[in-house]
């Protein structure tokens, strides 16, 4: 399956 | 005080329409800078990032920062009111809860005032690291939004492979498949139809048409766009703003289970 990540999984929050 | 004010109120009409199909609402952090804009879309997939610079604008003062929490929806509606060729100055007292969107006809014989209300929004920002990407391409915004367009009928996904032979965009689904693919140019009359490709390492990465197709309503501000790609991290679609600044699209890629 494909799956979508979210941007959060690349950059932390600030 | 703030008070921003724009010759050419098409800019921020173009603005409206590159992020309002991402986003329902937004706050516009304006400061002695500028105008910037960080916000993701409600699946937290996509994020867009929105610079206009004080310098660019035809006069600017901004004497506290003060972060505009702004409906779209409600933003878009003033924004219709304001011909292309008005000149635009939007203006706020500190710490107030009203901006008013300012629309001056150019022999200054039409006056236009809208208030709007602002409204207080949870703000959720990403770090974004500065990165050196694999892949910077250059390409005519116009070829962008086609290939796109053309690419979403075959299947949800794309992916973008960059050699540097060129760049190769590929959908497939229930009708088939589709491959499209772009050279670097090698000469051409106008630098906005250049095809350019910087290249460190071959990249490919699939991504949702949905997000390039909201990302493609930016055309109209730019003649050329950058996709910036390394393996593994997101896309960066990027569209200068005149000399005024640039929005910028981030977006995750899609990954095999």
């Amino acid at each position: 399956a494909i799956l979508q990540p979210a941007l959060g999984d690349y950059y932390g929050h600030i | 005080m703030f008070e921003a004010r724009l010759v050419q109120s098409s800019i921020l009409k173009k603005v409206l329409e590159a992020i309002k199909e991402l986003l329902n609402e937004a706050t516009f952090d304006c400061s002695d800078s500028g105008i910037q804009l960080q916000a993701m879309d409600n699946s937290h997939v996509s994020l867009v990032s929105l610079n206009l610079r004080s310098d660019g604008f035809d006069k600017y003062r901004c004497d506290r920062n003060l972060s505009m929490g702004i409906n779209l929806a409600s933003m878009s509606k003033i924004m219709k009111c304001a011909g292309n060729d008005d000149v635009l100055t939007m203006k706020a007292q500190d710490n107030a809860d009203l901006v008013t969107f300012m629309f001056e006809s150019q022999n200054q014989e039409k006056v236009m005032d809208y208030e709007m209300k602002l409204m207080n929004l949870d703000q959720e920002h990403l770090g974004i690291p500065e990165t050196d990407y694999s892949c910077v391409i250059k390409l005519p915004s116009q070829e962008f939004a086609r290939i796109v367009r053309d690419l979403s009928q075959f299947g949800e996904s794309v992916v973008i492979s960059c050699t540097k032979e060129g760049i190769k965009f590929s959908a497939g689904g229930d009708i088939g498949n589709a491959n499209i693919k772009l050279a670097q140019t090698s000469n051409v009359d106008k630098d906005e139809d250049a095809v350019t490709i910087e290249m460190q390492e071959p990249v490919s990465l699939t991504f949702a048409c949905r997000y390039l197709n909201s990302f493609a309503k930016a055309t109209p501000l730019s003649p050329q766009v950058q996709l910036s790609m390394s393996a593994d991290v997101p896309l960066v679609v990027e569209y200068k703003i005149g000399d005024i600044g640039h929005i910028r699209y981030y977006l995750a890629p899609k990954i095999e289970d």
